[in-house]
């Protein structure tokens, strides 16, 4: 609860009043702003230096509450190809969607105009490449337009919310977004907000969307001024945090920026949502500008709040963190954000480990719940991989099912947290189950990974199938990323384990406090040890330890594995990834991307991870295979292709290119052929090609590429003279003439346009076109003159019929 | 992509060799080399006038010979994707 006093800030812009998400104008009740927004721009932080861009249909530069923040470097125009993001104006304002969502973020406050945007100080761009074709192409453009100079991208768009469909980036966008949280903000990393879906009415299901799903974007949901679910909101696991948003009609409004320099509180769906959180995340950044992209997302875990939110399914998880389907982990406040972000350590680096169930193909039953568990110790033999404190977990699955929509899918984490990661879908009907589609949930953050973890399916058949027809679970993993060591306790003066707010009001600060609670892990400081007398460990030398664990020898009779830092514990073969050295009775590691080995030195690594090949003399484990040589996924090696074979797949002889004069035919590379000679593949020899051609494929005369000397390429041959109803013409690109087609009707004309000189039956000749022997009605003398005045004879349909009769009517 | 895909007149392609190799690959197949695909090193965007804009199949012709060219890693004919405003 925030004070109503307003005297301590107030702003001049006219919707001021009705920003009912930031302040309370009600001076008789205490009203929920919980977002805290005021509190952190008392404690300074406004966004400024902070770089925010919106990728949508464009933002109009010059609106009188953007014009000041609004940064050309921050945006461009993807559609257009150039740097002006203004939106196409029409008569309905179509492309009104961006701006609307940038004055969320950065409306400059105090200017008579409009609105305040959260982060009134930042700068705002907008990268306009919604209004035209979108393709993998255009989204992978978008998101990776000046990482290093952008902080902060915001979306507000994804694929249909119809309930049926399933789709997500692209390989291009995908890479995109894993190049933007590598390298972005100079290693830091691009922090890309996004909207949850509004397909909540059509029972759609956000873990369907691929980019609210992945877990390099921060998911919003949106909530009511009340705390209720909006109509459109949709479910899912993978939702970080919420703000507010429209709701029905008789629910305060959002408002905002609009086209043509006005304002607006029209429904907004959840499209602002996402802006809001941009804001909020703007002033942490101001706040503490070193913070990752992950640091970013631990923080909006840490302190957003339940508050009022209304749902049924609020859950505490193993790691102490309220959570819920509809909202995430709640609503955002940004005074804690700015808070905790002030103070913030970086969390230590992302692991990321991947176990893969073992089993074969198991059948879905209809109305049967089908559990399929892997248990996993979070990759503890790989210390690169090993999880301990989980972040976000992302289950890939292959599922084969006659209707998906049919489906329900939870995760059961050790810890007992079910996190719903797929509800039944009414409207899909399609019959192409999920084929490696990523799940993701964020329901298990801070929880340990070790343990059973259950995948739980069901199959309710909403309507009448073909029994015999069942589904399968071909195949699953489980991608658990977090880290190795606790997040917070490695600087637990940054972390208190309680978030220790500077909040006025008592009642409601000391509540928050017990919500956010962390499990006490650690041991008491101050705890006296214990001199230890019982059995040792049996991998412990001379029986001396001062505990019951390997871990705690202090000789070991075979191996000793990790190292002070880590902890060193007693073993009687060295996993994955070390070798045995006898001699110091020590586990070493392989050299990188080794799995088994004899030694560190070149040539001693034997097998590589996976997903690594072995690769020459030196034994150098590589992601993939050098030019000539290919991937064999059986001992993980690159064996070389065949001499012939520049590149090959899988197999030595199955080619994707040649080395020089051979080209390919199908997979093999057979020796180039002069020009006017093809590889004859039967007899295995250069064989001619066809008279007309210059250079062929085959012996036929449709099998030119280029064609002889003295022919022209008409369709897909080489003719000595163009064919009736054609003209001679120079190709645009290749260096050959081609016969073109004369214009429609025309037997033969002199080039393109209208040059006709003789039409087909049926045709008349009239000023070089072939216009149809047929008059058109009412050609009258007013007529013609609106034919003539409008310009009718241009178009083809009126040229045919009513240019012929008003020419000859004169 | 599915048999409702729409095909455009865009490729993006993954070519080793930097800018200058890209731009002599798009000349020698009829493209337009239209730049880097954002932060993505090596890959470029292509654009072909003389193709469809928009196809129900992925149509061939002279620049189709571009898949086979060995300085090309991967190449990708570029369909459109339905994204909706929330």
């Amino acid at each position: 609860y925030t004070s109503n006093d307003l005297n301590f800030i107030h702003f001049n812009d006219p919707k001021w009043s009705s920003m009912w998400y930031i302040h309370c104008g009600d001076k008789n009740n205490r009203c929920r702003s919980e977002m805290n927004i005021l509190a952190a721009w008392q404690r300074g932080y406004t966004g400024k230096n902070v770089v925010v861009t919106i990728l949508d249909d464009g933002i109009e530069k010059n609106h009188p509450d953007l014009s000041q923040n609004f940064d050309q470097l921050a945006s461009y125009d993807v559609n257009g190809n150039d740097h002006d993001p203004t939106p196409r104006y029409d008569s309905s304002n179509e492309n009104k969607h961006g701006t609307r969502c940038a004055g969320e973020v950065a409306a400059v406050a105090n200017n008579s105009h409009c609105i305040v945007g959260i982060a009134f100080n930042a700068r705002i761009g907008g990268i306009r490449m919604l209004d035209g074709d979108v393709t993998d192409v255009v989204e992978a453009k978008s998101l990776g337009i000046r990482p290093d100079y952008i902080d902060i991208y915001s979306a507000s768009w994804g694929p249909e919310d119809d309930g049926k469909t399933v789709d997500g980036p692209g390989p291009l966008a995908k890479q995109a977004f894993e190049m933007g949280i590598k390298k972005g903000r100079k290693g830091l990393g691009s922090i890309f907000v996004w909207a949850s879906g509004n397909g909540g009415r059509q029972g759609d299901h956000c873990s369907c969307d691929g980019y609210t799903n992945s877990i390099y974007t921060i998911s919003v949901s949106s909530t009511t001024e009340s705390g209720a679910k909006p109509w459109y909101l949709e479910v899912c696991s993978s939702t970080l945090a919420t703000s507010y948003s429209s709701g029905e009609f008789y629910d305060r409004k959002i408002v905002t920026t609009d086209l043509r320099q006005r304002c607006t509180d029209g429904h907004t769906g959840t499209s602002v949502s996402a802006p809001m959180v941009a804001g909020v995340i703007a002033l942490a950044l101001e706040a503490n500008p070193l913070i990752t992209w992950r640091d970013v997302q631990h923080l909006l875990v840490k302190t957003s709040r339940p508050a009022h939110l209304k749902a049924s399914d609020w859950k505490t998880n193993a790691a102490g963190h309220r959570v819920s389907h509809l909202y995430g982990f709640g609503l955002v406040d940004a005074e804690a954000m700015v808070v905790e972000a002030k103070k913030w350590r970086n969390v230590p680096p992302q692991h990321i480990c991947t176990e893969t169930s073992t089993y074969r193909t198991r059948y879905i039953r209809a109305d049967q719940q089908l559990n399929a568990t892997i248990t996993t110790s979070g990759c503890a033999d790989h210390p690169g991989q090993q999880v301990v404190y989980l972040e976000h977990v992302v289950v890939r699955v292959l599922i084969s099912h006659s209707r998906r929509g049919d489906l329900q899918i939870n995760l059961v984490s050790p810890a007992g947290t079910r996190s719903q990661l797929l509800a039944k879908r009414l409207f899909d009907n399609s019959n192409e189950g999920f084929r490696n589609w990523e799940f993701m949930t964020v329901h298990c953050w801070g929880e340990k990974v070790e343990g059973q973890w259950t995948l739980e399916v069901l199959d309710s058949p909403s309507q009448m199938r073909n029994p015999e027809v069942l589904g399968k679970l071909k195949e699953w993993s489980l991608i658990f990323h977090g880290t190795s060591e606790h997040p917070y306790h490695s600087h637990s003066s940054q972390h208190s384990r309680s978030r220790m707010l500077e909040i006025p009001s008592p009642g409601p600060s000391l509540e928050r406090k017990a919500l956010v609670l962390l499990p006490e892990e650690d041991e008491e400081e101050g705890e006296e040890e214990e001199e230890y007398s019982g059995p040792c460990h049996t991998e412990c030398r001379d029986r001396s330890c001062d505990g019951p664990a390997a871990d705690h020898c202090l000789n070991c009779i075979h191996f000793s594995l990790g190292n002070l830092k880590t902890g060193r514990t007693c073993v009687s073969h060295c996993p994955r990834g070390y070798f045995e050295d006898t001699e110091a009775r020590r586990c070493r590691r392989c050299a990188k991307g080794c799995e088994r080995c004899v030694g560190q030195g070149p040539g001693a690594c034997r097998s590589c991870r996976r997903g690594l090949y072995l690769y020459g003399a030196d034994g150098t484990c590589m992601e993939s295979c050098p030019v000539g040589y290919y991937a064999e996924e059986i001992q993980r090696r690159c064996l070389k292709c065949h001499e012939n074979c520049m590149r090959c797949l899988r197999d030595a002889d199955r080619c994707t290119a040649c080395s020089k004069g051979y080209s390919l035919a199908g997979m093999t590379c057979v020796p180039e052929c002069a020009d006017g000679t093809f590889f004859h593949l039967e007899e295995m020899k250069c064989s001619p090609c066809h008279h007309s051609c210059f250079t062929c494929t085959g012996p036929g005369k449709e099998e030119c590429i280029h064609c002889a000397q003295d022919f022209l390429q008409q369709d897909w041959a080489c003719v000595p003279v163009c064919s009736e109803g054609y003209y001679p013409g120079e190709a645009a690109s290749l260096a050959q003439r081609m016969c073109r087609r004369c214009e429609e009707n025309c037997l033969s004309c002199q080039g393109p346009g209208v040059t006709c000189s003789r039409c087909r039956d049926g045709y008349s000749l009239v000023g070089g076109s072939c216009i149809i022997n047929a008059t058109c009605n009412n050609a009258d003398e007013v007529f013609c003159e609106m034919v003539k005045s409008n310009r009718l004879c241009e178009k083809k349909l009126f040229r045919q019929f009513c240019c012929k009769t008003c020419l000859i009517a004169g | 992509p599915s048999s409702r895909s729409l095909y455009t007149n865009h490729w993006a392609v993954r070519v080793r060799g930097g800018p200058q190799e890209a731009e002599r690959l798009a000349l020698k197949y009829g493209f337009n080399n239209l730049g880097q695909i954002g932060s993505l090193e090596d890959h470029y965007h292509f654009h072909h006038s003389k193709v469809v804009r928009r196809s129900t199949f992925s149509t061939r012709g002279p620049h189709s010979f571009i898949h086979m060219d060995p300085k090309v890693d991967w190449i990708q004919q570029q369909v459109v994707k339905s994204r909706v405003k929330r």
